[in-house]
């Protein structure tokens, strides 16, 4: 019995996504909650704007932050400048605990590949030590820095011709797991109990 | 002050910007 309160498009779509995502029809409509608080909270068309991502990320609807700004970019798949509900659950469901490891690595190269060449370029690695040190208490010599990104492309580009490729970055995860610990999210295993209000008006059994 | 040994990309991963935690934040 699905009697999900919606329209029966989005509906549709729920059951849709629940098929093709790592999560269940519940789980979706958990998410269609979070998603209709986020993309009301500034401009109420049901897209998730910038300025509303930006809100939800750091209480600050004009924070400006380079990766921020790529994860938003990442998940505009349409690059129409608003993230829409299934662009959020499609993307969301990456950060999943139980989606494959492999393509959380390939987002996190894409994040990192700022200009989307297909490389993570050293000068792409200096631009975002240099955002993380300006977002941060972190404070750091230009020598340093140099060192720092320097020392990271030794070890990370194999091939040594200055670039790192996606072959080479997921060896490099391989060795430094840590990296891609903000790609899974535990929120999503239990996207339920996250939001309880909302369990209790559902209807839905999976 | 950050230690010159670091990684970069564990650095980069420390962004306020990368944590999605926050959008689940009541």
């Amino acid at each position: 019995c699905f009697c999900f309160k919606k329209n029966a498009k989005t509906a549709k779509l729920v059951l849709f996504l629940a098929s093709e995502t790592a999560f269940t029809v519940n789980e979706v409509e958990a998410l269609y909650e979070l998603f209709k608080k986020l993309s009301s909270s500034i401009i109420n068309d049901g897209f998730i704007h910038k300025e509303e991502f930006q809100l939800a990320l750091f209480q600050n609807s004009s924070m400006q932050n380079l990766f921020a700004d790529r994860v938003f970019d990442l998940f505009d798949v349409k690059r129409n400048g608003v993230i829409e509900f299934g662009e959020f659950v499609r993307s969301l469901s990456i950060f999943h605990p139980e989606a494959p490891i492999e393509d959380k690595i390939a987002f996190v190269f894409r994040l990192y590949d700022l200009q989307q060449t297909g490389y993570i370029e050293c000068e792409e690695v200096k631009k975002m030590v240099l955002a993380l040190l300006n977002e941060s208490d972190l404070s750091l010599s230009d020598e340093a820095v140099e060192s720092i990104v320097n020392k990271t492309m030794m070890d990370a580009d194999a091939k040594g011709d200055g670039k790192i490729d996606e072959a080479e970055w997921k060896e490099f995860v391989a060795k430094h797991p840590s990296l891609i610990k903000n790609m899974t999210l535990p929120y999503l295993k239990d996207i339920t109990m996250a939001f309880p209000s909302f369990v209790l008006n559902s209807e839905v059994q999976d | 002050v950050a230690p010159v040994t670091m990684n970069a990309f564990e650095l980069i991963s420390k962004s306020q910007g990368l944590n999605l935690s926050s959008l689940f934040e009541k």
